[in-house]
């Protein structure tokens, strides 16, 4: 399972949140305009946190948060 | 099994209620307008329970609670 | 699998049954209009009961008890 | 696997038949009008009977009994 | 996997027939008008008779016999 | 796996051919007019044979040989 | 995996192919007009060959040999 | 796995090539016209050729060979 | 998985490429027009190389290469 | 799992960043324009970062970032 | 899991790169115009690189990069 992540302006950041007991941010990665990341799911990562605005694909459909 | 979520509002929260005989709150995220959040079911985390303006897709379709 | 629950009316609530030769009720989740449950099935909960007026999605379609 | 219930009237009744060489009634849930509920087959239940109007989703599709 | 029966009159009988080298009766559950049951394959059930008029809803399609 | 067979006549037969190097009758169901069968396939049938007028669902679709 | 074989006509034989390094005929099913074989692929059958006029329902699709 | 041929011409022959470091023909199959064949693939036969005139139904669609 | 080769002209090649470190031509089949060839990928094929004109079914689609 | 990019323009960058705790770049891949990538995820990449004007495919959908 | 490539023109070239820590090329495979790849992710492939004119069909869609 992986979601795909295209930053539409500069800044964003894609936190992944920790698995297990404990849920802290392990890792922030900023995107500039135009950049994609696209990130799994992971034995250390079972949430992902998005600031700033982006189109995402998952297998649940698109969404974008820039009306 | 992940389900997406886009708070439509500040002050969203995402809350993961614990696996097992008893049902806990063990993390509660806080999400601000257009903050989205991609949350796994997990070895911790058996129930999600969501307060606050969102827009949620899951592989059951969409669902929003902001008329 | 997991099924989402969008209470329609504030008082709704979820019910865990139990797995088991045995069915009681393990946990009672309760919710306000417009709060959001995605709750799984578990080791611990093989039936789910919900009182009140709220909208389900499942993965055999929608369900809503406010005709 | 799991059926959705939601029952039409009062008096509604779902009803467990055990797993094994042996068919009886384990449990006998009783559902008001408007009561919903979502009942896995487990280890111990390997079919359902319902007694009383209800709408139920199933994987093959959805039936009433309230013509 | 399993199947879904709606009675569609009184004294509707569902047979389990008895899985391995011999074939017999193992269950007969009868079913009055409007009854369901949602009858699994098991262990002990590898093949199911049904007399009387019925709606039967399976992965393959519908069937009715009450032309 | 299952098929589902519907009988349109009475005295139709429903055979079940044994699995292994030899391939022999092991089962033969009779069914009347309106009689419903839904058989699997076991570790004891790997073929069934069908004789008299029938509709037959399989997951290859339906099937009627009555013209 | 199963076919479906439905004659079409008197004296049809549906005829199983032996699985390993010999490949022989191990058994040969005669099916009279309207009969219906539905038969596996087994331990002892990788490869079945029919002669005669049949409808044959398949995972890829029907097919007719009687133009 | 498994491929389905129809002769559409006498002497058609379907050829199983070995699995394996080495690839040679370990059995011909003949067929003549309307004889159909439904061949696996297995642990001798990784690879099928087939010559003469045949429609052949396969997971990727069908194909005919006679313009 | 296999794909399904359809010769369009005499003199095709289909070339199997072995697997592992190592990349080379372990076989090399000849097809003339209108033969078929329905090759798996296996423990030692990862890989499959046409020449000449064909249609090659694969579960991604079809495709030809003699516009 | 797999993703497919193709490059847009020169000096396109596909990123591979690490799986586990620590997450930084361990593979940069340039591609020029209509060069083709395509990267699986594997057991020490769980994230791609892709700078430059690209077509993406991905189970989501396509994606392209040069509006 | 493998993508099959058409070259559209002489000198195309599909490059295997290394599963594991290390990313490098292991294998160039040379296409001339019409000539057809379909090559498998493997133990020793985890990313494709392909240079050149050519329409490649995967599980995400098709792609030419010959506007
Ligand atoms: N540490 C949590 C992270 C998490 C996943 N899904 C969640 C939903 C809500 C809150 C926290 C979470 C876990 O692995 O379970
Ligand atoms: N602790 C419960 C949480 C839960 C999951 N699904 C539920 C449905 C209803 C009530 C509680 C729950 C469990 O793991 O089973
Ligand atoms: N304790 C029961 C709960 C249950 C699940 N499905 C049911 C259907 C009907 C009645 C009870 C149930 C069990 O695990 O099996
Ligand atoms: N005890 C039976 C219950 C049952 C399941 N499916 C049935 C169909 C018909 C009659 C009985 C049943 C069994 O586990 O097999
Ligand atoms: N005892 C038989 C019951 C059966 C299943 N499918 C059948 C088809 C035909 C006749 C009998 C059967 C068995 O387990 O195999
Ligand atoms: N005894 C045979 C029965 C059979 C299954 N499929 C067949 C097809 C053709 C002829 C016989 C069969 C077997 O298990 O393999
Ligand atoms: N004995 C052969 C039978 C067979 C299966 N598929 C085939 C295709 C062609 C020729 C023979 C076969 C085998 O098990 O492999
Ligand atoms: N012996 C070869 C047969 C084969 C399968 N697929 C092929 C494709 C091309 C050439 C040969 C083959 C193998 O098992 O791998
Ligand atoms: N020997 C290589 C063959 C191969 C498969 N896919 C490829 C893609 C590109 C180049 C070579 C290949 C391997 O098994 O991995
Ligand atoms: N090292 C991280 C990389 C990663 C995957 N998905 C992510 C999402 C957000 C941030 C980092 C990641 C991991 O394996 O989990
Ligand atoms: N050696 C790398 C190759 C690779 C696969 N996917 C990638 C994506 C980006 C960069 C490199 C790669 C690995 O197996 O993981």
């Amino acid at each position: 399972d992986y979601v795909v992540i295209k930053a539409l302006e500069n800044g964003v950041t894609v936190i992944g949140l920790t698995r297990g007991k404990d849920t802290r941010f392990h890792h922030t990665e900023k995107l500039d305009k135009n950049e994609i990341m696209i990130a799994q799911f992971t034995e250390h990562t079972s949430a992902i946190k998005i600031r700033g605005r982006v189109e995402v694909l998952t297998k649940h459909g698109k969404l974008r948060n820039d009306e």
